[in-house]
């Protein structure tokens, strides 16, 4: 299983529909301070599932629609869509593609949907168990993280390694 | 559960004693359980870089830090493999060798795993073989462009 | 003291209204009061990157707050200078456009407040007058060495 | 007021008596992770009189004296010493030249020097009052500490004002 693309629409700073393609295993993100980079990240965990506003990096769930700039007015709607490929689950036949989607509007509806059809958070997230992916998997690493790994207290590695291994 | 966490701090153990050197160049580390209680204690990561003392994580730099913690992680994706992996500037406080060394293993697992990782190091950017830049051309809006290495390495500036 | 804090964020508020925009080419900051208790009432800083809405400092990047910090603590200088500076490492999070004004910012202070700054950023090491390597030759032993702009940049592999 | 030199032994990682001199006003310190750049900070904000084992990233105060090494054995004794040149305070005739120590022996005797002579703790924080600087000033920027600043809750920023200003 990998991540062949992304389509962002109306999420944080990416307003216009836009779609990232990740070709190969490999892939740098670059760009200038503010660009928009950890706003991908960030949108990778929301649709896996993230439902604490806080962990990216807003006050309210509603900060991740677009909020308006000089030239453009506030979006109506963010949404995310990840399409997988070489998927080898046992519910789906060997080496298919799987899209899952998240769609949050103005009035604080979200939902999720798989393949293009309407399902719960929990078919999502019961999708990547066992996987070692999910919202705030190991696998993802945020910026500022790994100094705040490393000050944890002994407790809180615990938390982490438990949930990790 | 208590055999089930002494058996995940055996393996990670395992498969950290193995990173760390990989990334450091020499050393070891390991974890250990602070106190004696299986089922509550905290853990605690005894780090010694090559040449030096064991120590305590808080008495190491900054970089050395910043690579124990890459070296814990790498350590568990080695037990626990997923399908991809997002790093989000983790090479900011290493220098250059560490950063060589840090590149060079992210590359070497990338054969069954997917590196996305975004930083403003040059010798980072090297081992891509894809880079995706993300501009501002219109102020406060966000919008992929295709880049090369030429090209990124400008963008920085 | 309510006079006091008010005079104190007033005067901070006006150096900061001029040290954010040269450090980010434009945009604006300033602080504000959380809640209408003079006494007690805690701070919150407010940026606007150029071309970006007014939004609460969470809210941006990482290389953003960094250099919204900086700006902060500059401004505070320019207010109350002490005689010398001391930063570490200040510059990692911030691209090289950035870094490049920084470090001109630094420069321009560097009339009247003495510098003593670590990075490891060659665009930064570019303004020193001197440049004081630190070695570890003999493991786990400091020493420091004369180095030269090249030999620095040659230190960072 | 600028600093000229600074003279340190048996401190953490510098066992041996070096000095290290700043003849200008844009010093720049470079080398590889873990050399000891850091540590030349602690070294410091230490003899300003910071009392505080955590905030020079140790568990008690002894580790700041150098505690050995592959081939070195643990110093018995740790000594900062500072010298300012040019300096211009009410107290001392103009552009004279002062000299700030601290030494730290493995019994927790720690002894504050000013001029050679022995002075208490509270000699030196008098010498720094309306200056600006101190064990924690904030003309003094900790690694790390930028990003804590602007993660910094409401109240604590306020202290920080206060602090400064
Ligand atoms: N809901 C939103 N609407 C519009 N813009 C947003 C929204 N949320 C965040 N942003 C903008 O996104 C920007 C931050 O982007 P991001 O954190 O991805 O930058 P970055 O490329 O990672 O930069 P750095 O290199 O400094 O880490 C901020 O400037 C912020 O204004
Ligand atoms: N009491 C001590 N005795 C011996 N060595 C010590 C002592 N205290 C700290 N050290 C050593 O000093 C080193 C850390 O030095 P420092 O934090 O100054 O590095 P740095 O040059 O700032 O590196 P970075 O670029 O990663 O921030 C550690 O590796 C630690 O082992
Ligand atoms: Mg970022
Ligand atoms: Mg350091």
């Amino acid at each position: 299983m990998r991540l062949s693309k992304i389509k962002l629409a109306g999420f944080k700073s990416f307003v216009d529909s836009t779609i990232i393609s990740f070709p190969s295993n490999l892939v740098g993100v670059v760009g200038p301070n503010g660009c928009g980079k950890s706003n991908v990240i960030d949108a990778v965990r929301w649709v896996m599932g993230e439902s604490s506003a806080k962990h990216l990096r807003g006050a309210a769930m509603l900060d991740v629609i677009f909020n308006g700039s000089g030239s453009r007015r506030p979006a109506e709607s963010a949404s995310i869509e990840l399409i997988f490929e070489h998927v080898n689950l046992p519910q789906y036949p060997p080496d298919s593609e799987i899209a899952i989607k998240r769609q949050l509007t103005r009035d604080g509806q979200s939902h999720y949907f798989m393949n293009g059809v309407r399902c719960r958070r929990k078919d999502i997230t019961d999708l990547f168990l066992g996987t070692g992916l999910g919202p705030r998997s190991y696998a993802i690493i945020e910026q500022g993280m790994i100094s705040r790994l490393i000050e944890a207290k002994p407790d809180d590695l615990r938390v982490f390694l438990e949930e990790a291994a | 559960t208590k055999v089930r966490f002494q058996e995940t701090l055996d393996s990670v153990n395992g498969s950290l004693v193995a990173m760390f050197p990989r990334l450091f160049g020499g050393g070891q580390a390991h974890l250990e359980l602070v106190g004696d209680d299986l089922l509550k204690s905290g853990v605690a990561i005894i780090a010694r870089p090559p040449g030096k003392r064991n120590s305590t994580i808080h008495l190491l730099s900054g970089g050395e830090k910043a690579l124990t913690a890459i070296a814990l992680v790498f350590a568990i994706f080695e037990l626990n493999p997923a399908p991809f992996c997002m790093l989000d500037e983790v090479d900011a406080p290493l220098d250059d060798t560490n950063v060589g060394r840090f590149s060079a293993l992210v590359k070497s697992m990338s054969g069954n795993v997917q590196f996305i990782f975004i930083s403003h190091n040059k010798i980072t950017m090297e081992i891509a073989e894809q880079l995706v830049g993300v501009t501002m051309q219109e102020a406060g809006v966000s919008r992929p462009v295709a880049v090369d290495l030429d090209k990124a390495v400008g963008m920085l500036n």
